[in-house]
């Protein structure tokens, strides 16, 4: 695992509660709103289950923590979206909480559904984000959830032995958490 | 995207990959050109090769001042060091060349935010 430069992460006592919010105006219509909070709030899940955090959805844009926007193109932060594939989506890393996904992907949340060859996962996307908008940078294990590419149609969203001991060298352990709760294929692959 | 049909072919100058340009023509398989890099060698001039150089600078692995940065199409020593530190951080097998198994992670889908010390951009204080 990896950090930001600085080591940043989200500097309010533990344990956090961050909040979320979707964008009204930065939105995609080819899923249900119902559908893209789904993917998301289990995205945040994986993350909450590890570590002291825990993540509340607002209606409140402009007060949220975390601030969620499909964009299309040149969106004003230099670094513009690409069209179908190539890059997916960027994240901001503490205490920015912005998140941008590219608007053009066919972004899915079930396979059987959509069949196109270029469906992206909506919630593995999500689930790496959310581990640069709390300060993981990109990890050279690939089976990693921070590792930095997704092939179409492909599902990674559970968090990888790296993921976890990253991001609990920055906020600590969830007291709930166990490792013994990770497969054993996880446990051996990272130890190795 | 899969290798398993590549041609030799190498990329024609009359076509564009552009991974910012929106044309739709353009839209199905971005970066997906790179594939006919495979076996490219360095000291070699191939058009459409600085487009690869673009991509390693924008995610981090040619560390150089973009404006001051020269992208030519020769496969010269800083192509081939970057692609060496690609494969390193990305636990491909270095070889400090492009075969197929490092063209086919450069081309698949990937996050925006750099592969090594992030832009400042991205690491932004809120204010």
């Amino acid at each position: 695992y990896a950090f930001f430069t600085g080591k940043p992460r989200w500097s309010r006592s533990i344990p956090i509660t961050l909040t979320y919010a979707f964008s009204k105006e930065y939105v995609i219509n080819s899923l249900s709103m119902l559908e893209i909070k789904d993917a998301f709030q289990r995205a945040f899940n994986h993350w909450a289950s590890v570590i002291p955090v825990t993540f509340m959805e607002s209606n409140d844009y402009g007060f949220a923590d975390i601030k969620i926007g499909f964009y299309k193109g040149d969106h004003g932060d230099g670094e513009s979206f690409d069209g179908v594939l190539g890059v997916l989506a960027h994240a901001f890393s503490p205490e920015t909480g912005r998140f941008h996904l590219d608007a053009a992907e066919t972004w899915a949340v079930d396979f059987e559904r959509e069949k196109s060859d270029v469906a992206i996962d909506l919630e593995s996307v999500a689930t790496h984000e959310i581990g640069h908008l709390l300060g993981l940078a990109h990890t050279s294990v690939q089976e990693a959830v921070m590792f930095p590419s997704l092939k179409p149609r492909e599902k990674k969203v559970d968090l990888k032995m790296d993921d976890i001991k990253g991001i609990q060298a920055l906020y600590g352990s969830n007291p709930n958490f166990s490792y013994k709760a990770l497969s054993e294929s996880d446990t051996s692959t990272n130890n190795g | 995207p899969c290798l398993s049909t590549r041609t030799k072919t190498f990329f024609s100058p009359s076509k564009t990959i552009n991974p910012t340009n929106h044309d739709h023509k353009f839209q199905t398989y971005t970066w997906h050109e790179f594939k006919f890099f495979v076996d490219a060698s360095k000291g070699n001039k191939i058009n459409g090769i600085s487009e690869l150089k673009k991509y390693f600078h924008r995610f981090g692995y040619m560390k150089m001042d973009y404006n001051s940065l020269n992208f030519t199409d020769l496969f010269d020593d800083h192509l081939e060091h970057a692609l060496i530190k690609y494969q390193e951080k990305l636990g491909l097998l270095v070889t400090g060349k492009l075969d197929e198994n490092t063209v086919s992670q450069i081309i698949s889908p990937r996050c925006g935010v750099s592969d090594s010390t992030p832009k400042l951009f991205m690491h932004a204080k809120r204010n």
